[in-house]
């Protein structure tokens, strides 16, 4: 148990799973053609997948970026942002991700209950445009990423490599007027805890 | 900054819309 490093098991899982996620958002919201994705079967329940190179290849470098930060439990909230064309947050999804102290572990039914939630919060995805208003036409997206000052260090060197470097944050990408708040889904396991919600922006266009 | 938490983002943008219809004859 000592021997496996939890902080890269909890990330390799989280990174996994938020991809398919944001894959599953912009479908969802349509922030891109729907003639880009392709259903693909994930935690075992029917996804949309996009098979776009550029954007596949995007989504992968931002999660490379924060894997390091997930893996010593420093990336406090990944949030999804889908903004109109003047930049403003419609919609944010938001992942709060917390790493409980490693306290019993049995590890036969660790990863199987795992993906149930998974499994769990991506059909919450699929159907939460039931919840949510249509977006403006023309909405791009941003992923924040919520970390400690002197936890951007562990993401230096990944950018580099990755040749994908990060900034902070503008205050208009970031606040959201009287935003409505949705709850999807919470989940807690013996690795990890998450919350996802959206706020979403009162009036749209 | 919310809390004292850093907020960091991509510095470069997603590819847009627009840019995704026009590679798609492409692929």
């Amino acid at each position: 148990r000592q021997d496996l490093n939890f902080g890269q098991v909890v990330a390799d899982i989280l990174c996994e799973f938020l991809e398919v996620a944001i894959h599953l958002i912009l479908y969802v919201r349509e922030v891109y053609p729907s003639g880009i994705f392709q259903k693909r079967k994930k935690y075992n329940v029917p996804v949309q997948m996009s098979c776009h190179p550029e954007l596949n290849q995007y989504i992968q470098d931002t999660l490379h970026c924060v894997k390091p930060l997930i893996e010593k439990n420093e990336a406090e909230k990944v949030v999804v942002v889908i903004m109109d064309k003047e930049h403003h947050p419609v919609e944010r999804f938001v992942f709060e991700i917390s790493q409980p102290p490693l306290l019993s572990i049995s590890s036969e039914t660790l990863l199987s209950h795992l993906e149930q939630l998974l499994r769990a919060v991506i059909l919450k995805i699929s159907v939460c445009d039931a919840v949510l208003d249509n977006n403006p036409p023309g909405c791009t997206f941003t992923v924040l990423v919520y970390t400690r000052e002197a936890a951007t260090r562990n993401m230096e060197k990944v950018q580099v490599i990755k040749d994908f470097p990060w900034i902070v944050a503008d205050e208009q990408e970031v606040l959201m007027q009287e935003p409505r708040l949705i709850p999807l889904k919470t989940m807690t396991s013996d690795i990890v805890k998450m919350q996802l919600y959206v706020e979403e922006r009162a009036h749209k266009s | 900054k919310s809390g004292g938490a850093h907020i960091l983002k991509p510095l470069m943008s997603p590819p847009n819309r627009e840019e995704i219809l026009n590679t798609l004859l492409d692929l």
